[in-house]
């Protein structure tokens, strides 16, 4: 039965895409079968893992915003919405531009919370983890996902803006547990993009470790502009630049992850 | 009769916020009398300026939140909605948030493109410019920005996510223009936190200058840590530390965009 984990930070730029497309991937080397959700309209993550958003769109492929406006009785096979990846143990559902609008048309359905989840219960079978890529706010996608997942694996970049923004990502994490998810746990913080040079961040550092204590990973992602650049090859760190301290540091947090989650 | 820009860009993390506070603050501080609001549930301008988001909060204080629920025949007097701040010529329209929610509560109301504009077109004769910070997203928030303005400045950080998301920008932008505000033009295209010494940001600082011509400001704001410092003291870049780059670049900013606006 698998871990679904919501990757989320309504503050925007926090490293969620980059953790989505190489945490899943080095989970998938680890020969843990992994799927990721791409729900955030940027589709940053169905570019960064090697698809081509333009021929998504061309070709009208069906994407996560199809899936959130059919019902689970319409679909027999969920084969069309699950891409392969570079990688033999990780699958993609992608995401589009159009999604942009899907807050707006779903405002007003019945269920309108449980679109995704109705989906999610099913594909939970097939893999060991599902990770879903939110957008940078607590909106109805992040809601959708918040509902349909175990937990939520919050990075966090080391700023002032990032660390303000805590106190309302936990309290919509606190309503969606009392109201419509009650086992919504979660998994971990992840502080990303630190530079151990400049003070703020460590400051910033201490005070997260300070507020949540062995919730945040031993891991740090420092700043590594190999990350950066990965993305515009399509392709996860590990397959961009291996040795890498971007490579490394999320092969390592993809082993925490895994023992805490009594899997390694 | 005041101009009114828009600060947007989709993609997180891209310096929306830190323009905003600094540009406005700049442009203040050479006697224009100027007005910032923050159109963001995450109400990180709000706090960068000074002003106590738990006070607002726990006094129920007015806030763009409470405005964007109000029609204007109900408003006799804007001045609960304005707060002054450190700056003799900067007023701010502080977010809570509450605003979150605002979209949702937006979708099924007539005119809920307009609501925004329906206020700004009263507060226009007051104030020489009007800058709007908008929220990482296309949503409705962003929308009402757009329609209110007269002009839409793109902050774009040189890293490659951030130049994936321009096409779906200026689609928005354009249906925008088409079907509900026919003068919005594109004000300016601002390259933030840049690095010199990375290949990939000279990479893509190029490609934008291709792209967009003289759009592109000349003034470029370089990655300087006492921009990110500034907001955990409530003060703009002019009053937490005059002599960085950080200052000295917003500065530059403008008056490259007072003298586009053959106002310097
Ligand atoms: N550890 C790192 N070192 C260097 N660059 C990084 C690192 N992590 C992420 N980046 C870069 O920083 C930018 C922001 O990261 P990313 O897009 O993953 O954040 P996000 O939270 O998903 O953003 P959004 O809020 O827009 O969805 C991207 O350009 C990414 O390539
Ligand atoms: N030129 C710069 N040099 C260094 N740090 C910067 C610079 N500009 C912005 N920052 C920092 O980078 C982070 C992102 O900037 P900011 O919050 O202004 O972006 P944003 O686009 O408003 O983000 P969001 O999408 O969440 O609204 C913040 O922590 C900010 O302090
Ligand atoms: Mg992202
Ligand atoms: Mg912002």
């Amino acid at each position: 039965m698998g871990k679904v984990v919501s990757i989320a930070n309504q503050k925007g730029g926090v490293g969620k895409t980059t953790t989505a497309i190489n945490l899943s991937a080095c989970i998938s080397a680890l020969e843990k079968k992994v799927l990721v959700i791409d729900i955030d309209p940027q589709a940053n993550t169905t570019s960064g893992l090697g698809l081509n958003k333009k021929e998504i769109k061309e070709n009208n492929e069906p994407t996560i915003y199809d899936l959130l406006l059919t019902d689970e009785e319409d679909i027999e096979d969920y084969s069309p919405y699950i891409r392969k990846t570079k990688l033999k143990y990780l699958d993609v559902i992608p995401s589009e531009s159009d999604l942009a609008g899907a807050e707006i048309e779903l405002a007003s359905v019945f269920g309108r919370e449980m679109k995704l989840k109705i989906h999610i219960d099913r594909l939970k079978d097939i893999y060991d983890y599902i990770f879903i890529d939110c957008p940078p706010s607590l909106g109805l996608l992040t809601v959708n996902s918040f509902v349909a997942s175990d937990s939520v694996l919050i990075p966090i970049q080391t700023e002032y803006f990032a660390l303000e923004g805590l106190a309302d990502l936990l309290n919509t994490i606190k309503i969606i547990q009392k109201r419509l998810n009650k086992k919504l746990t979660i998994e971990g913080i992840l502080l990303t993009m630190f530079d151990s040079r400049v003070k703020l961040a460590k400051q910033v550092a201490n005070e997260i470790k300070e507020w949540f204590g062995d919730k945040v990973y031993n891991t740090i992602i420092p700043k590594n502009v190999r990350l950066a650049e990965a993305p515009s090859h399509g392709k996860p760190i590990i397959l961009y630049d291996i040795l890498s301290t971007g490579a490394e540091s999320y092969m390592k947090l993809a082993k925490e992850f895994l023992r805490r989650n009594r899997d390694y």
